[in-house]
């Protein structure tokens, strides 16, 4: 552990929190890209299969459930609970386009073919790209309300920090993992235009529109 | 180190 990694992790953590409190707040989910949340819930599910066949430690274990009962939950919000209000009008991206080939490439570069592994870089993969629908949804309606920006920076900068986290690791422990690295890479790219619009709007108290 | 059982991140 690192304080990369620690900031990353409660990035991440406080992505997941900001999420579920403006929908529970607002008592609506629009905005919210369904399908993203989906993915995000494929992708924790299948990563964290791991809490029944190894532990690494409670902080490990409690994170993982907290993830997994937060995206389970923002399903169930978004879904069922707060269903009238979600805006699947404008959630049209076609998530089998992200899901097939992640799985595919998961079989082709993968560290070792056992069921276990494959799962969790098929998780690897799907999470590098899992935040398309949300952006693709900006785009279409041109807005997002100022805590789905929030919510937005906190869920990029945690594979920001994460990269910061494996170069330190990779100068302090030797440890490198090129699959994590190069999806980890994709991942922070996709958020750069978003980036940019939240520091130049955001920050000075505007509202995220496109031009 | 070994990453395949590293899994020790999030």
């Amino acid at each position: 552990m690192n304080i990369f990694r620690l900031c990353g992790d409660l990035s991440h953590l406080l992505a997941i929190l900001l999420l579920l409190f403006k929908i529970w707040k607002t008592r609506s989910c629009a905005g919210i890209s369904g399908k993203t949340q989906l993915l995000f819930t494929i992708v924790y599910t299948a990563r964290y299969l791991d809490l029944f066949t190894s532990f690494v430690s409670v902080y490990n274990s409690v994170m993982k459930i907290v993830f997994l009962t937060a995206s389970y939950g923002t399903l169930y919000l978004m879904f069922y609970k707060f269903k009238p209000t979600y805006d699947h009008n404008h959630d049209s991206f076609r998530i089998l386009y992200l899901i097939v080939p992640a799985l595919v490439l998961s079989f082709i570069i993968v560290h070792v073919y056992t069921v276990m592994e494959i799962l969790w870089t098929f998780s690897i993969y799907l999470e590098a790209v899992a935040i398309m629908p949300q952006l693709f949804m900006v785009s279409r309606t041109g807005e997002a309300e100022t805590i789905t920006s929030h919510y937005l920076f906190a869920l990029g900068s945690y594979r920001a920090l994460y990269i910061l986290n494996w170069i330190y690791r990779y100068y302090t422990e030797d440890f490198l993992d090129w699959i994590t690295i190069m999806a980890g890479i994709v991942q922070t790219i996709l958020y750069c235009d978003f980036f940019y619009l939240y520091i130049t709007k955001v920050l000075k108290g505007k509202r995220l529109s496109l031009p | 180190g070994n990453p395949k059982e590293g899994k020790d991140e999030l």
